[in-house]
């Protein structure tokens, strides 16, 4: 069983990059083969995980230009239980080069070649609807929706979920949900617990049980270069993730 | 004396729309005469004030399809301190036309009719280098510049500099960075605190005085269409954004 998962929201700062590095770690624990893509020209979870990306000579943008070989584009950071696809700010080059021919298969055909080494491939995506984010929607048989309880974020939800919708009628007929994520949660506020209520009335069993709450922890050991369980494994950030590992495998072995 | 101020940062969720409302307001309450753009399709500051972004006729996309008429796109929403001009997703539809005509001045052009009536005009960008925010870089004297104390917040800071950078080169000899703004301040954690000092060590005055402070008040106030002031004066946030206020009208006056 093989699976590719885009971790996506076009909300700025929700948690994507933290999600999709310390979830790829946690599967790698749990004995699960895995590989993380950055696909972020921002590349946030190429330094989350100790790495330079000004420094990367074979990045994610190898997927856009047919130059993708395996023995120089995975790589395996230190102390990472997971194989790793950097990214530099040349990925940047693909959202502006909108010429006619846009290509929304090219990450899938290149990941055909890939996918049977892998039980879970996570792709951190940008925050927005460019190419590369529909490049990664297209290659996906799920998606990880990350989703803060606050005002701004829910209100750009349901344009996240329409685009979902109409990738699934056009490139993409096999994409579903993998679930929302409720991140950043702070239950000792009023706001977070309505906004959770509100999430989980209306969205019911696409919202992960597992809730990941707001744990300055978290921000801290991307600046180390290490996950969380590396950073520090008894902190509520490593237990979050830790169940939300555990909830991901079950969901997909009952399936 | 009119001054037109972007605030831009690629990186998403770092305070950008929660700065533009609230010290557009302030500065109102300080009887300065203020416009706060919404220029970002997400239309968080249209929603932030009370409006629904899906029912606005006249919204900044005007602007690029020069049917701009102030008496139509100009509002004052219910209990704020300065004028608005919405958003809402239509606009969105400027990002991805990537024509070979970019007309990078058209804003520029469009406000030149109406900066005399201000003076105050803060325009609340999306968290990209699209033809928006590029659009916004040009027309404006100088640019706000909110930042998290957080890894991946500084991580891309070199990247928005070189780009300011790049458009004073081209298109706008005279932008400015009016200031680095710290917000979301935790000041009881050391990941904070180091950051910080790194910050006014490398960046020394251009880093505002005033510190905007973790504050969940600030993010319950928009789902209330609220400006912090008008929801809670007591608390931290409104103390934070008036101090804002005053920091920037006095920068200003002693110019
Ligand atoms: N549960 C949490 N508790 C505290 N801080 C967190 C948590 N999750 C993420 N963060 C911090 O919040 C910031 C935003 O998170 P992150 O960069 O993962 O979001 P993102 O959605 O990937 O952002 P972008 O849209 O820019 O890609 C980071 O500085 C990160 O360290
Ligand atoms: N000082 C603060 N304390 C607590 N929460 C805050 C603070 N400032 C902003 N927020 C909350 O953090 C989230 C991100 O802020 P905001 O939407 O203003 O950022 P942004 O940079 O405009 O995001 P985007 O990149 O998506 O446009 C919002 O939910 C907001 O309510
Ligand atoms: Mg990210
Ligand atoms: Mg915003």
């Amino acid at each position: 069983m093989s699976k590719i998962i885009a971790i996506a929201n076009q909300k700025g700062g929700v948690g994507k990059t933290t999600t999709a590095i310390n979830l790829a770690d946690t599967l790698g624990i749990l004995e699960k083969k895995v590989l993380l893509i950055d696909l972020d020209p921002q590349a946030n979870a190429t330094s989350g995980v100790g790495l330079v990306p000004l420094d990367i000579k074979y990045s994610s943008l190898s997927f856009f230009t047919n130059t993708f070989k395996p023995k120089y584009n995975i790589v395996k950071p230190d102390s990472a239980h997971f194989d790793f696809i950097p990214s530099n700010i040349r990925l940047a080059s693909i959202e502006v080069n909108k010429s006619k021919s846009i290509d929304l298969f090219k990450l899938k055909r290149a990941l055909a070649n890939i996918i049977e080494n892998y039980e879970y491939i996570l792709i951190d995506c940008s925050p927005s609807f460019g190419l590369l984010t529909l490049n990664a929607l297209t290659a996906s048989h799920s998606v990880i929706i990350p989703v803060q309880c606050e005002f701004y974020a829910l209100e750009g939800l349901n344009k996240l979920l329409r685009t979902i919708k109409s990738i699934k009628k056009t490139s993409n007929p096999n994409i579903d949900i993998e679930g929302l994520l409720i991140t950043m949660y702070d239950s000792r506020t009023n706001i977070s617990n309505q906004l959770r209520e509100e999430l989980i009335k209306h969205f019911e069993s696409m919202v992960f049980n597992t809730v990941i709450q707001r744990n300055i922890t978290l921000s801290e050991a991307p600046s180390y270069g290490l996950s969380i369980i590396k950073y520090n494994p008894n902190c509520i950030g490593s237990e979050n993730y830790l169940n939300l590992g555990l909830e991901l495998i079950k969901k997909n072995t009952n399936e």
